[in-house]
């Protein structure tokens, strides 16, 4: 029974505003940290096509039939002890500083890895390194049982980690 | 009549809060770990 | 602004001195060391020198940042949006870093006083310079850098460090502040962004979870109410454009997570909100009124023969935080409405009521709706103080030939279509959670219904209920438990009346809420 309403002057102008800033919605990454790491960080090194993609939470077009929405559950432990070896330890390199970088490490434990911290790396913890020589000092390079990954890259094995994220 | 308030996008059966991963009033999906902030021991932050 | 010859170069000069020093890797974000070297240049720039030279440098660098945003967004060379992007966060991240450094050390280690009135000089710098641009470019107006600043520097300063903690509060009302002065009515070209701030998830986790004894929850919800006042002119008429549903999507996903997360932050403010959403806006409305609180058990309102009067909860009362007898103006009517309520006198009170909720004669805006929401409230909770003063507790005859219940009936009777649509409203805007006014509202209701002597009445109430309940989920408690006694009890006699029957439409709406109802 109230009807419509008219609205008042002050109104119209305010909605030409908002009409105007309907054109330019926020970004989800404004409300975002740029993190450390990020390709992005250096800016003079952008290329027309990494940057657009490695904001945080810019959607990245994958094809149509690969998983769109967070799987149920993707926020547990439980599910990151089910991802790949190689798969956490890019997480754990890749997203510092955030939950998912936390629970890498989390699982990454679980599977009896140790993080060393004065050498920053991981190793299992039977195989921890007798040799530690300048060359391991040197840089924040972080070495991860690197025989198995060389030996995946040799099988050309690669992360395509736009697909990853 | 009115909205499908299931289709906004929010888990409203999760057990958990739902704010720690609210992604925005304009985000069709919620926060992933990966976006989320979190407080890990210093020497993980590496770069 | 008269700003002393030479300041804005030397501005210029230390910001992009701060910005490289910022971004360069060998100094490191964090070294205090850089930082307190910037500092001291500052001071040999002598801008540290005063007051009003401090807060100059802060807009001038406020300024700056924007343009540069500005500069970058209107560069054509790379028109996607998201690429720019990481060029404005450049200048903009840089500069809120100095500002939080700024204000983590400014004044001795302890002295919370210099921070904060460093932190409240700087957001209100920003803001004004916001509300100055908005006003300068009006539709080329940009929210991004503001927002951008705003973000980042909360973000900031809410880190877990101690001397951030012992200061948080103070941050909180500061920002609240802040956004209050930037809400979608004074800027509307920043609505977006504004929403966007006071959901984000850290603030919102700030302000109702970790900030003590709910100290912040009246400034949040100020907030809200800021945001639904905004919109009220556009929701109130059927058609809602783009720009609109975006915000009321936005709105109802903030809601959700208020719903979800903080119930009982909606149950206490949920008068002040649904003081100022149009009466048309049920789902929203709803959606407020569905909150109860966590540790409540909720009986299922469809179980057969449920006795709620029964019921321990409706014995205790919500809690209000508004101050309702304040709301009813003027103290000569509400004196005269006391001085009713107490002596049952004089009967021209009743007489007079309309004249007083009556505000205009143009259709939609006839009545002073803050007035007749208050008035509703204050009546029925002087009714159940007097009941309970008896020593008995609301029911269908408690409730009845008593001072409060002339007053319903005369709005019942004496208002029009619109005013009683509003009056009704105002009762079931009650109608939640098992509580003391759920119930009273619930039989009040049922009891107009049972003692309308014209069907208008009847059906008029019938439609209040059922357009609350023809929208989506979620529905009320106490505003099902009503409907579903309404349709069952044979005293209401409710299959009866023409209008359940005044078309096979409406005939069958009423049975198929019936059946999802029963």
């Amino acid at each position: 029974p109230l009807g419509a309403i008219p609205l008042l002057k002050e109104h119209q102008t305010q909605f030409q505003l908002m009409e105007s800033a309907f054109y330019h919605m926020p970004h989800l990454s404004d409300s975002e940290r740029i993190r450390p790491g990020w390709p992005f960080e250096k800016i003079e090194r952008i290329d027309v096509n990494m940057g657009a993609r490695y904001l945080p939470r810019t959607p990245c077009p994958t094809p149509a039939y690969y998983i769109q929405s967070p799987l149920a559950h993707s926020d547990s432990l439980e599910f990151y002890q089910r991802l790949a070896t190689e798969t956490l330890f890019f997480v754990f390199y890749y997203m510092e500083g955030t939950k998912a970088q936390y629970l890498a490490a989390k699982a990454l434990k679980k599977q009896s890895w140790r993080f060393h911290t004065k050498y920053m790396m991981w190793f299992q913890r039977h195989e921890e390194p007798k040799i530690i020589n300048e060359e391991y000092e040197q840089g924040t390079y972080i070495y991860f049982d690197y025989e198995k990954w060389g030996q995946r890259k040799k099988e050309g094995f690669t992360f395509e980690y736009k697909y990853l994220e | 009549l009115g909205q499908d308030l299931t289709a906004l996008g929010l888990n409203l059966n999760s057990p958990d809060n739902l704010y720690p991963t609210f992604a925005g009033p304009w985000a069709e999906h919620p926060c992933r770990p990966q976006d989320i902030d979190f407080h890990v021991p210093p020497e993980y932050l590496i770069n | 602004y008269e700003d002393p010859p030479g300041l804005v170069e030397k501005t210029d000069q230390l910001l992009r001195d701060w910005i490289g020093i910022y971004h360069s890797q060998h100094q490191g974000r964090d070294s205090t060391k850089a930082f307190s070297m910037f500092v001291h240049q500052m001071n040999v720039y002598g801008i540290l020198k005063t007051d009003d030279l401090i807060t100059r440098f802060f807009r001038l660098s406020t300024q700056l940042c924007v343009e540069t945003v500005y500069r970058v967004l209107a560069e054509k060379t790379n028109p996607s949006l998201s690429l720019l992007r990481p060029k404005c966060y450049h200048t903009l991240d840089a500069f809120v870093r100095l500002v939080a450094l700024l204000v983590k050390h400014s004044g001795d280690a302890n002295n919370t006083t210099t921070k904060i009135h460093l932190l409240n000089k700087v957001l209100g710098i920003v803001a004004g310079c916001l509300l100055q641009d908005h006003d300068t470019r009006i539709t080329d107006f940009q929210q991004l850098p503001y927002q951008r600043i705003f973000t980042m520097l909360f973000l900031e300063l809410n880190a877990p460090e101690p001397v951030l903690e012992a200061i948080n509060f103070h941050v909180l009302t500061a920002y609240c502040h802040t956004l209050h002065i930037l809400r979608p009515s004074k800027a509307a070209g920043f609505c977006y962004a504004w929403l966007e701030l006071v959901s984000h998830r850290v603030f919102m986790g700030r302000m109702l979870a970790t900030s003590p004894q709910q100290k912040c929850w009246p400034l949040y919800a100020q907030l809200l109410i800021d945001l639904f006042k905004y919109l009220a002119p556009f929701l109130r008429n059927a058609e809602l454009a783009k720009p609109v549903t975006m915000l009321y999507k936005g709105t109802l996903r903030v809601l959700l997570v208020l719903l979800h997360d903080f119930p009982e932050f909606l149950c206490d403010y949920h008068y002040g909100f649904c003081d100022v959403i149009p009466p048309n806006c049920i789902q929203m409305r709803n959606l407020i009124l569905s909150a109860f609180p966590r540790n409540m058990r909720l009986p299922d309102p469809f179980t057969p023969n449920l006795k709620v009067d029964m019921l321990q909860e409706i014995s205790y009362g919500p809690r209000i935080l508004a101050n309702i007898a304040m709301m009813i103006t003027p103290p000569q009517f509400k004196k005269d409405l006391d001085s009713y309520l107490k002596a049952r006198a004089p009967v021209t009170f009743l007489s007079e009521l309309r004249g007083n909720l009556q505000i205009s004669n143009n259709p939609g805006v006839r009545y002073n709706v803050q007035l007749m929401n208050a008035l509703i409230l204050y009546v029925g909770t002087q009714a159940i103080a007097y009941i309970r003063s008896k020593g008995l507790s609301p029911n269908m005859s408690t409730i009845a030939h008593s001072a409060h219940m002339d007053i319903f009936q005369n709005l019942s009777v004496d208002l029009d279509t619109e005013g009683r649509y509003l009056y009704l409203n105002a009762i079931a805007n009650q109608l939640r959670y098992p509580n003391s006014h759920t119930h009273y509202f619930s039989c009040t209701l049922l009891y107009l219904f049972a003692e309308a002597n014209t069907e208008a009445i009847q059906e008029q109430i019938t439609r209040v209920l059922l357009e609350r309940l023809i929208v989506n989920r979620p529905h009320p408690w106490g505003l099902l438990i009503t409907f579903i006694e309404l349709i069952k009890n044979p005293t209401y006699r409710f299959w009866q009346h023409e209008f359940v029957h005044c078309a096979p439409e409406i005939e069958k709406l009423f049975e198929s809420v019936a059946r999802s109802c029963m």
